[in-house]
């Protein structure tokens, strides 16, 4: 899903 | 990674930086709101606890640790060892009332309802608001040093620049995190009356005073 994506930001 | 989210942490880190400079030459802690700092620290702790079980890259573990220890380093220094100048008479807000708001809907309001996730939904929740001490603060004492509008134009920043960054990945990554970017929309929103005096104020060289 889209939150995969986003856990590499801080 | 992208220009803009590199920007957006480097100012984050320079804003803590700045901060820890302030009250460490100073020695002094006036005018910087512990509960704010006790907020951020909540909010780094329940969101990098990932940290443990998660590799990205050595940049994103580097930062996560560095945003940890400088938050509660911030928190040593203010309770501990200048406890004897924390405006505890000012530094008033409720912080009860930011906490347990962003708790709740962080259970009702998530991508998925595993711990970790509602975890890092809470912190998304609580950063948002996590500065209204700070500015409560200042806005009771009705004036601010320059170094600590330094540090908050720092940290308002920040936010502001990973919006560009959800701009930049929505249209180069197809991808997009909602609950981050209303709750990044929010808490650049609550700097907006900051910014405006910091660029008409304090840029001409002027104490940031607020009209009282």
């Amino acid at each position: 899903g889209t939150r995969e994506k986003s856990k590499d930001e801080l | 990674m992208n220009i803009f989210r590199l920007l957006g942490d480097l100012s984050h880190l320079l804003a803590i930086i700045i901060l820890l400079v302030k009250i460490w030459k100073t020695r002094s802690c006036a005018g910087i709101s512990g509960k704010s700092q006790i907020l951020f620290a909540v909010v780094y702790t329940s969101r990098y606890l990932d940290l443990i079980n998660a590799f990205i890259s050595p940049y994103n573990t580097i930062m996560k640790i560095v945003f940890l220890a400088a938050s509660y380093g911030t928190i040593y220094l203010m309770y501990m060892k200048f406890k004897a100048t924390y405006d505890v008479n000012h530094d008033t807000f409720r912080i009860e009332f930011l906490i347990a708001p962003a708790a709740v809907l962080a259970l009702i309001v998530n991508h998925a309802f595993e711990p970790l996730e509602i975890l890092w939904t809470f912190s998304i929740y609580l950063e948002s608001v996590a500065i209204l001490p700070q500015l409560f603060l200042v806005s009771k004492t009705g004036e601010a040093e320059s170094i600590t509008s330094h540090y908050l134009f720092m940290l308002g920043s920040y936010r502001a620049l990973y919006i560009f960054n959800w701009i930049y990945r929505y249209y180069a990554e197809n991808h997009y995190d909602l609950i981050a970017i209303v709750a990044g929309i929010v808490q650049t929103v609550l700097y907006c009356d900051f910014f405006y005096l910091y660029i008409t104020k304090v840029l001409k060289g002027k104490k940031l005073q607020l009209p009282a």
